[in-house]
């Protein structure tokens, strides 16, 4: 449990950018695919937003090593951590 | 805005700008802190029903139902997922959880864009006149991304992934983030799936300036939006002991000054803090100031926050002195006390009265509005500069609007300066920024839309950017206000928007998906950065060559790294871009003629020639630019134009040796 306290306590946003075309048949949805992806790397993480026009993938919290985890997953483009911008 | 609209010329030809359906079935979506849905620039008097197109919503939330949005305002969403997630939950005690904008911004940019006309507007009877947004009969939609913790990268790109989905036709967004390549960048990436879905993204440049490589939002398929001042001003004038005056801006309204002179003291007197010249909170000595008027300098905090310090200590007025950073430049302020803002070489005569008289005294004299200034548009100091630091072979900003002391419609959540301790709530606020001039833009985009409804987003940035001036009437050249002397297209792009000529540009420079496709192909994009950006895949031909030069950009951008020429001085480099001219307008024969400012660069265009005879015909031609070696961090300007004798199609050349 602290372990799981430590890493929940670690973790950054991160916007996961997908590549659709690499999707399992096996899968019959998109979404499904990406929780799926998540949950490889994370038990507890949770989706924040899935996009589907913008670009496809979804944003979440992880720590770094599960960044670098999911990272590495067959059709994953990139996790980007998240930026805060301004108002000009 | 009032004044706006006669300074870009709408009011006298409202005949010639188009006021039909295609007109109000533009819709413009605002990502920022929200609308004041009570705002009487939301008023939908006269429009007709929401375009069918229209699939977006009103969502409720805080202090906000269906019934908040309106014909005007057709959408309201927010988005705080992202917040919450690094922040932990919205304290709904100090912002509302729901698309209310309890800040202004958001309610200034969106009626900036589309308001309605409000007659007799006015901040405290500054700046009175009939206000509109620059296309009154668009419609609004407003994404909340902003709130008091910032804009959080996931909320923007959920706000631009619904947008695209409910049908916005324009997307205006007054934020930034750092620069980064346009893969990591998610305004860029989401920008780019609504370029492809036919939507035009107008965003601001940013307020770095007056440094160069500080621009925001670079990104080719982004209208990038720097800003210029108004022919108006608010004098207010500081009056010192030995009989000389200062000219001076503010939008102070109040309790008056005593009618006679007052004791006058520099911050940096009156403080044990070695800042103690900024007028920081807390640090200032309540018994150095009390009763007198304060000179503060400008810099690191708010400059109302400055004007609530010196009033907390006692104070009876402030005078706010530029420092070098931003020059002459005045922006006026709704101070909560008697204040007026100087500029640098102002501030420095009084710092110099103030060290050499024993009793320095001053007064503020408030002289209400004043229009006509000249010259006018200026560029602003705060307005951010080219070069453009992650493709310096595409010029930015790619032109200039009014963003200097703009009036537009405000939240009734918060005073004019957006101080907590700001009492008095208005429905017009002044405010100055990149992000005011982004809207204009965004709204000028609409009526364009409206003129030409096939036009794609690339043509109507094309329309805006080749029409837009870089003189004055008296033919004297733009001017930058951060150095006094003549603006270069790394500050004002293309120059100041002209929305009349806008309207018929003659020939246009369009552009497709694919073409910015080719653009990241030449960019050495790697498949999966392409991929991530264009959520496709997309295999660069390796058999072709791609080339920054041939992206069909309304300008051009030349960048010789003079470690590539060598040290010699005889050496050159000949660099070629070519472009496509879309026909618009009838039948015409363009003759090119180019002016460059520096013997060191050569310019030639083959063929010199275009004829065009029918509407959407295409011709090419190619700039040959042989440019000799010059030091590092040398700059030159030019500009090619095509003429027919009806329409001039300019472009601004801008040739840096880096």
């Amino acid at each position: 449990a602290a372990a799981e306290a430590k890493q929940k306590s670690e973790r950054a946003t991160y916007i996961v950018h997908m590549d659709k075309s690499e999707m399992p048949t096996s899968f019959e949805h998109h979404t499904h695919w990406y929780d799926s992806s998540l949950k490889s790397v994370s038990d507890s993480a949770r989706i924040i937003y899935t996009y589907n026009n913008a670009i496809h993938g979804f944003s979440t919290r992880l720590s770094p090593q599960e960044a670098d985890s999911l990272a590495a997953q067959p059709g994953i483009l990139s996790v980007l951590p998240e930026l805060r911008y301004e108002l000009h | 805005t009032t004044r706006t609209p006669e300074f870009l010329g709408l009011g006298q030809n409202a005949d010639l700008i188009p006021e039909s359906d295609s007109a109000s079935d533009v819709v413009i979506g605002v990502l920022d802190t929200g609308a004041w849905p009570e705002s009487k620039s939301f008023d939908d008097s006269g429009l007709g029903p929401v375009p069918d197109s229209w699939k977006g919503a009103c969502e409720t939330g805080t202090n906000f139902t269906s019934s908040s949005c309106n014909k005007k305002l057709i959408g309201a969403r927010y988005f705080y997922n992202g917040y919450e997630a690094t922040l932990g939950p919205i304290d709904t005690s100090k912002e509302s959880k729901s698309p209310r904008d309890d800040d202004g911004h958001g309610t200034h940019t969106s009626t900036t864009a589309a308001g309605s006309v409000v007659e007799r507007a006015s901040l405290f009877d500054y700046a009175e006149g009939n206000a509109r947004g620059m296309a009154t009969r668009a419609r609004v939609a407003a994404y909340k991304v902003c709130w008091i913790g910032g804009c959080f990268s996931t909320d923007i790109l959920a706000a631009i992934d619904k947008a695209i989905e409910d049908g916005v036709n324009v997307m205006s967004m007054s934020l930034g983030g750092g620069t980064s390549d346009f893969y990591r960048d998610s305004v860029a990436i989401g920008a780019f799936a609504a370029m492809e879905k036919g939507i035009l993204i107008s965003c601001s440049a940013g307020n770095a300036g007056p440094s160069s490589y500080s621009l925001s939002n670079v990104a080719p398929w982004i209208t990038t939006v720097g800003a210029g001042t108004l022919d108006r001003d608010f004098p207010a004038y500081a009056s010192i002991g030995n009989g000389q005056n200062y000219s001076g801006v503010s939008l102070y309204r109040g309790s008056e000054l005593p009618g006679k002179l007052l004791p006058l003291i520099y911050a940096a007197n009156a403080s044990n803090s070695t800042n103690g010249n900024l007028c920081m909170m807390g640090t200032l000595t309540p018994d150095k100031v009390r009763g007198k008027i304060v000179l503060c300098d400008r810099g690191v905090n708010p400059r109302v926050q400055k004007g609530a310090v010196v009033k907390a200590a006692g104070g009876a007025g402030m005078v706010l002195s530029n420092t070098a950073a931003n020059g002459e430049e005045l922006v006026a302020d709704a101070h909560l006390l008697p204040a007026t803002s100087v500029g640098q070489n102002s501030g420095d005569a009084i710092k110099k009265y103030i060290s050499t008289e024993s009793d320095p005294t001053v007064t503020i004299l408030f002289e209400g509005t004043k229009v006509g200034v000249k010259p006018s548009p200026v560029v602003a100091a705060f307005s951010s500069r080219g070069p453009n630091s992650i493709t310096p072979n595409i010029l930015k900003p790619d032109l200039i609007a009014p963003g200097v002391n703009i009036l537009a419609g405000w939240s009734g959540a918060v005073g004019p300066t957006g101080l907590a301790t700001d009492p008095r709530r208005v429905e017009f606020n002044i405010i100055s920024g990149t992000s005011m001039s982004c809207p204009h833009v965004s709204g000028l985009a609409a009526l364009l839309k409206g003129a030409h409804p096939d036009w794609s987003p690339a043509a109507i940035r094309s329309a805006l950017m080749t029409t837009a001036y870089v003189q004055y009437k008296d033919g004297q050249n733009l001017l930058d206000i951060a150095t006094g002397k003549e603006s270069t297209p790394f500050d004002h792009g293309a120059g100041h928007v002209d929305p009349v000529k806008a309207l018929n540009p003659g020939l246009v420079y369009d552009l497709t998906a694919d073409d910015y496709l080719s653009f990241l192909c030449a960019l050495n994009y790697t498949a999966q950065q392409i991929n991530s950006v264009a959520r496709r895949k997309f295999d660069c031909d390796a058999s072709k060559k791609y080339s920054v030069n041939d992206l069909n950009y309304p300008s051009f951008a030349v960048n010789i790294e003079t470690s590539r020429i060598g040290s010699g001085s005889g050496g050159f480099t000949v660099v070629k871009h070519t472009r496509t001219l879309t026909n618009v307008a009838a039948k015409g024969d363009y003759m090119v003629s180019i002016t460059t400012m520096s013997p060191a660069v050569k310019i030639s265009v083959e063929p010199q020639m275009l004829s065009f005879s029918e509407v959407n015909e295409k011709k090419s031609y190619t700039v040959t630019f042989t440019v000799s070696s010059m030091p590092s961090d040398e700059n030159s300007f030019g500009r090619l134009e095509w003429s027919d004798g009806k329409h001039i199609v300019a472009s601004p050349i801008a040739i840096s040796w880096s």
